[in-house]
Order: C-alpha cells, then structure tokens, then sequence
C-alpha cells in the first residue's frame, strides 16, 4: 500500500494531501503551525503538529515508515532543506521537496531529494498542455500530433450511434471511452448511440480532435 | 490560429510562455521590467517590454486582437487586478489570471477572468495523480477506477505480440497505443512485437494496470 507523508501544509502541501486523501491513499501530514494543523483537521483524517526539522520526532511518528515523503515547507528554506535531509536520513525510500528557485533545486538534489517540484513552473507547463489543446477536456499527449482528448460530445452528433457518427471513417478517430453522468463505457460498441452531455474520449491526432469540434 | 499574450515573466508566465512557444503556438510576452524581458529574449520569440495596467500600451501592442490573455503578475495584486480589467474591456476572448488566495481568485473572478489558476494548488493535485499512479508515467483518469495509462512494456512481455502477451485475455486492457523511440503507433495490430523500451498506453481499470507491472 502507498503511504505519503506530506510535511508543510501550505497551499501546495494541503492541496497534495487533500487530493491523495481523495484518491484515497493513507496520508499523514505534519505542520509545525498549530493553527494550521486544527483548520486542515476536518478535511484530512491524519494530521500531527510537530517540527520536522527534529529528527527524532520525525522518528517518534514513525516517518521512517512511509513510502514518500513531500517537504513542502516553502519560504523558510532551511527548513526545507533539514526536511529533506532528516527524510533521507530515517531511509523513506522516496523523497520528493518542493523548491522555488532552479538555486534551491539543485541544492536539495545534491542532499538527496529524488525529485524537486517548482510549483510555479510545473502549473506554467500544466496550463499550456491544457491551452494548447483549446476545447479539451483533459488530454494526455501521446506523441507530438497524436493524444487521448477528451471533447464534449458535438451537438450535431447526439443521437447517433458511434457508427452512424462517422468519427473513425470521417475523423480518424477512435472513441475508445464514453463519460456519461458518473459512469465510463471503456471501449463503446459502434452501436452505443451517443447522448447529451456525453463527453467522448477519443484518440487520434490532435488536429483531427480540433477538427471534430468545429 | 491560437494566439495568446502573457503577461509578467515570472516563474509562471515565462514556464507557459515557453511551453506554448514549444507546442509551437503564436505568443507574445510582456513585461514591465526591461531586465527580464532582455533575459528572456533569448528563449522566446515575441517579448515586449510594457506596463499591462496601462490600457492604451496594451492597445498599441495589439493585444485586443489576441484570443488569449493570461495576467500572469503575481506579488503586486493591483497589477494582476487591472490587467486583467483592462484585456477584458479591450475584448479579448478569454482571460486568464494568475491568483495566490482564493480571496484574490473570487475577486478576479467577479471583474472577469474567465479562470483563475492558483498555481500552487494546480501543481499540489497535479503532483498527487502521478504520485497517486505509482509507476505510471503518465496517466489520465476516466473514472474512479479506469483510466489511459503510459507503461513502461513489463520485461516478461518483450518479444511477445501484442495477441501473445494476453493483456487483453489476461488483464483486461486494451493497448490503445505503443510509444516507440519518438514514434506513436495508434491502434497497434494484434501481431504487434513488444519491443524493449516500448510504453504501452493502456486503458482499463487502473488496478488491473498495476497488476500487470508487478
Ligand atoms: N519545520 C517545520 N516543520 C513542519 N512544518 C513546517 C516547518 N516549517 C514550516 N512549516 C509549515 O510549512 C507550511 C508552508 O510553509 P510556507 O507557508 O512558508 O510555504 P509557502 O511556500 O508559502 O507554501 P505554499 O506556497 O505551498 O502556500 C506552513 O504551514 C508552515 O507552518
Ligand atoms: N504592470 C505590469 N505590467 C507588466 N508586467 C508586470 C507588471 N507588474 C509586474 N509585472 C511583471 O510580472 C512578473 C511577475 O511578477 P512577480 O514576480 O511579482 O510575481 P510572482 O507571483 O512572484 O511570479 P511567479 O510566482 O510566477 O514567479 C515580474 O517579472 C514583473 O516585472
């Protein structure tokens, strides 16, 4: 079983911890701020106020034990930087830190981290998948011109069947999926006919998903 | 034509910039400070050096007649505020801001931004799905327990056609994909050979992706 311990529960760590939590993974977080460990306590079913930049109570919450550990403590570097360290340290065989400088980057690869996330640079490059994909849902980049695009179904299609809609023999395109309310139909018969509100999870070339929509 | 304009380099602005320069998308960038926009000028194509509160600066670049505006300055909120004020009155399609509390996002959100990103939490949720997809590298989720997933081809499978491998027969997922050296082969041939290096994009259910690495 994955275990995370998310050390910071600034905007970056709490929002970490709380969409691992959804996916439902076991999380434990860790801030130093009292107040900041009661506001988080509805939301996140294990969270302990303590100093990470102590090692031994890091070792007294059994730190040691966990999978990966994230130090997203953030504008204090040096707190970061002994996080990162005492991680390494207790032997988490995964150690990923936040940073906010390529400076600050490099010196947490050179004490061991596995991993340096810049959030500021990671949303940048997030954002531009997303935008250059206008019109997409969500999308995952196959190659330079080919990806899974999710699209909203287009209106001139509702109510036609996925072989009556013509989307391989027009577009090129495989709907290999079909979201419709909160279910998934993975790989549709040509017969599914398609709805309103579906949302049409298709595969192909890029320029052929821009194509479909317009 | 997608085009965008991108206001303030800092770490945000300048990773969208650059990514979406690298998708090969039309940008222009802009900045107040001509240091910065010297040190980028490098690297990206279009950089003006200008100050986005000033809507006529803004109307001399052309900025009106992007389809894109993503306000992008961060620590100085009146500047976020009024950029993003004045790309709407210059009616420009969609704008984008950049915000750091929710405080600031409703706020931008109620004089007009079409979205408001606050990047630390994007890269926090995006961060926890990777994580969340051990040795997945990458993934888009479909539902709660199906999704596309990128693979490195397990060894046991290499040299095996796709038909010989069993993943369907024996895991249940489709191999909608094979990413080959810088190659994408689309809906690959049930006499496909696996080859060493191969990622297998696959869709299914995500714990029968799991199963099948192990
Ligand atoms: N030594 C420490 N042990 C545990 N938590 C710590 C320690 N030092 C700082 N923190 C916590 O880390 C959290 C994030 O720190 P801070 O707010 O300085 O970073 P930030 O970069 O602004 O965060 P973000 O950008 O993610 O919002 C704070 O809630 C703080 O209490
Ligand atoms: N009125 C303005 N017009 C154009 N650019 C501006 C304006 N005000 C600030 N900027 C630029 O916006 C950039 C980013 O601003 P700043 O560094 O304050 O934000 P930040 O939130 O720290 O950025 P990031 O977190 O993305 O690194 C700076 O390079 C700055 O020169």
């Amino acid at each position: 079983h994955h275990e995370f311990v998310i050390i910071g529960l600034g905007r970056f760590g709490t929002s970490l911890a709380m969409a691992l939590t959804a996916y439902r993974h076991d999380v434990l977080a860790i801030d130093l701020d009292k107040k900041r460990v009661q506001q988080v306590s509805n939301t996140l079913p294990h969270v302990v106020q303590m100093d990470a930049t102590d090692i031994d109570a890091l070792r007294e919450v059994g730190a040691e034990f966990f999978d990966t550990g994230v130090v997203c403590t953030g504008s204090v570097f040096e707190a970061n930087l002994l996080a990162t360290v005492n991680l390494r340290k207790l032997g988490v065989r995964r150690v990923i830190s936040k940073a906010r400088t390529v400076t600050q980057q490099e010196i947490l690869q050179r004490v061991g981290a596995d991993e340096v996330i810049l959030p500021e640079h990671e949303a940048g490059v997030q954002l531009a998948r997303r935008l250059a994909a206008i019109n997409f849902i969500d999308f995952l980049q196959l190659g330079r011109d080919t990806g899974v695009v999710e699209i909203a179904a287009p209106d001139n299609l509702v109510g036609k069947s996925l072989v009556e809609s013509q989307v391989r023999a027009q577009y090129g395109l495989s709907v290999i999926a079909i979201k419709r309310d909160n279910d998934v139909i993975v790989s549709p018969r040509a017969d599914e006919v398609i709805k309103e509100d579906d949302i049409l999870v298709v595969l192909g070339k890029i320029a052929d998903c821009e194509r479909i929509q317009s």
